[in-house]
């Protein structure tokens, strides 16, 4: 049993053992963006079967954080653990995740995105293949009142195809 | 280690299992934009799997918090959802459970208390992971399991992430805030993929009722309500939507009523007479608004309900549907395509009376007309309007302002249809069982 004392356990521990790892570096918010789909639309429906494991290994992002390390850093503000020259990909992939989160976007690994990234979130990728462009997922930001407004996506003439996954 | 046989017949299965839950059609463009696909049956069961209780909360209060988080979205599309602990699991629509870390065979491992709490797959199942700390509505602290419920529900009914503040499709959890609710555009979001809700009904109303104010002033305030058998809604005007939690039995709202539901409501109301009176089959009750239940008994110790016909002479029975016209205290009975207009003052059916309704309620549009057997005609207060309702239509009856504007319009002219769900928002119905 989890230790607690409240009658509402509002105060049941969790062991250390049990606590997700913390999004800390470049490293693994490189993880973290791969993982929902920021760096590249996640086929998420295909893990649905046991034994499918779309997501890379670790050692992965390693080779990337070591090869960037080996790059050099020059200068980094307080609070910001990116290195100069990031990939491309990873510094687009950012910049999208502070698009959508809503957080200045500042193409930096900084303590706000690090913040936003350890937040308790769901498990579903954000970005899927073949994800659906209706206007349930296509969001427009209005700049002038800071509403988010959804749109409409027209679709072309179809052609009615029966799908079986 | 599986052999490729086995790996075969596991990809079969699953491709069973797929095709099972029937899928819908998806378009597919050049473009490849992909059109919405979602489940094509509109009742769908459910089922917290035995092996998948959570350690932090009762069973009984898990299944509730399921059953109100389905709840919810049945509320705001034409999905209906019911707890299934018979069939066997494989057909099953929708499975939860609960696991930590590796769990159910699960390609997706959980990785412990904070950051990611669930996981769910369209058409498919929903984890949970247990080493987060859910809790009850409303508790405070930790993570509402209602939320995170009604989020992964989303996912198991086509939605994606939506990066807009006030969405329950928001990828990460917001601390619970009293009561949320699925807003204006998640409602959308679901009726864009399941289409909005829509179906006849019993009878609309507005409800009058005086109160005192805290300086002895009495208000008249007035609520919608929308029947239809034995549930009701209470439609909130300003919002664009029904109250949250509807629809209610009729039983446990309107005490005395059929429990099965009324056939037309009728508040007439003039300087001598405060009267409401419910109508069905062939009998009618008055209802004691200020109690709160149906009189059982009329001032001449007659004992309620009472046959139409000795209350109303001259009306025939079943009524389809019925108003006051206050402008010249009838009660306008409707029955078939005709119209009786009894006259409340003379408590006689007035001369010239029953009339088609074709004639009394001319289309300004030729051969847009309900024509017969209406199913409610309801006078808003809200819109200063008559509307005559039948099926998924709704006619407006041009009124003196439409008549000022436009003097070709004749008396009581019906204006071009419009659908019910373009003018009243999200009156779904739920699940028998889920009513109770």
């Amino acid at each position: 049993e989890k230790p607690f004392h409240s009658r509402d356990r509002s105060d049941l521990e969790m062991s250390s053992s049990h606590l997700a790892e913390l999004i800390t570096d470049t490293g693994s918010a490189q993880h973290f963006l791969f993982k929902y789909g920021f760096m590249k639309p996640v086929n998420w429906e295909s893990t649905q079967s046991p034994d499918v494991d779309t997501l890379p290994d670790d050692d992965i992002f390693s080779e990337d954080t070591v090869s960037l390390v080996q790059e050099g850093t020059t200068s980094s503000r307080s609070g910001d653990t990116n290195h100069p020259r990031e990939s491309p990909d990873f510094v687009r992939a950012l910049l999208e995740f502070q698009r959508v989160s809503g957080l200045p976007v500042t193409g930096v690994f900084d303590d706000a995105t690090k913040v936003a990234m350890n937040k308790p979130r769901c498990g579903v990728p954000d970005k899927e293949e073949d994800q659906i462009e209706t206007s349930t997922a296509a969001v427009d930001r209005n700049e002038s009142s800071g509403l988010f407004n959804t749109t409409a996506t027209p679709q072309s003439n179809d052609t009615d195809v029966d799908v079986v996954q | 280690n599986r052999t490729s046989d086995e790996a075969e017949t596991e990809k079969q299965r699953h491709l069973q299992t797929l095709m099972r839950k029937s899928i819908g059609r998806r378009k597919r463009s050049t473009g490849a934009l992909w059109g919405p696909a979602a489940f094509a049956k509109s009742v769908l069961t459910w089922r917290l799997i035995g092996e998948g209780y959570s350690s932090q909360l009762s069973v009984d209060e898990q299944r509730y918090i399921f059953r109100l988080a389905f709840r919810m979205w049945s509320e705001v599309s034409p999905l209906q959802f019911v707890e299934d602990l018979r069939s066997p699991p494989d057909v099953i629509d929708i499975r939860l459970g609960f696991g930590t870390g590796r769990h159910f065979g699960c390609s997706q491992r959980f990785d412990g208390a904070g950051r990611e709490f669930a996981h769910a797959w369209f058409l498919g199942d929903i984890h949970f992971d247990d080493d987060e700390h859910f809790t009850a509505p409303n508790t405070g602290s930790g993570i509402s399991l209602l939320k995170v419920a009604v989020h992964e529900i989303g996912h198991v009914l086509g939605l994606p992430h939506i990066y807009r503040s006030g969405s329950i499709m928001q990828p990460s959890y917001r601390p619970q805030d009293d009561g949320f609710e699925l807003d204006w555009l998640d409602r959308k979001a679901i009726q864009n993929l399941y289409g909005g809700c829509r179906g006849r009904f019993s009878t609309v109303f507005d409800w009058i009722r005086k109160e005192r104010t805290a300086y002895g002033e009495v208000v008249v305030r007035f609520n919608t309500y929308f029947m239809r058998d034995g549930q009701y809604w209470l439609y909130e005007n300003r919002s664009n939507r029904t109250r949250f939690g509807d629809p209610v039995s009729v039983q446990v709202g309107w005490h005395g009523l059929p429990s099965s539901g009324v056939d037309a409501y009728v508040h007439v109301w003039s300087r001598e007479t405060d009267a409401v009176y419910f109508f069905k089959g062939a009998r009618y009750w008055r209802y004691d608004s200020e109690n709160d239940q149906a009189f059982t008994e009329d001032s001449d110790g007659r004992r309620y309900p009472r046959l139409i016909s000795e209350g109303f002479p001259g009306v025939p029975s079943p009524i389809d549907t019925a108003y006051y016209d206050r402008r010249d205290a009838h009660v306008y009975f409707f029955r078939g395509s005709m119209v009786y207009m009894f006259d409340v003052k003379a408590n006689k059916l007035a001369p010239k009376s029953p009339r088609k309704m074709t004639e009394l309620f001319p289309a300004l549009t030729p051969g847009d007309h309900p024509t017969s057997n209406l199913d409610a005609a309801y006078f808003s207060y809200t819109h200063n309007a008559l509307f005559l309702l039948k099926g998924a239509s709704y006619w407006r009856v041009a009124g003196r302002r439409a008549r000022k504007t436009s003097r070709s319009l004749p008396y009581n002219s019906l204006l071009p249809s419009r659908e019910v769900q373009q003018q009243w928002f999200d009156i779904c119905d739920v699940h028998a069982g889920a009513l109770k």
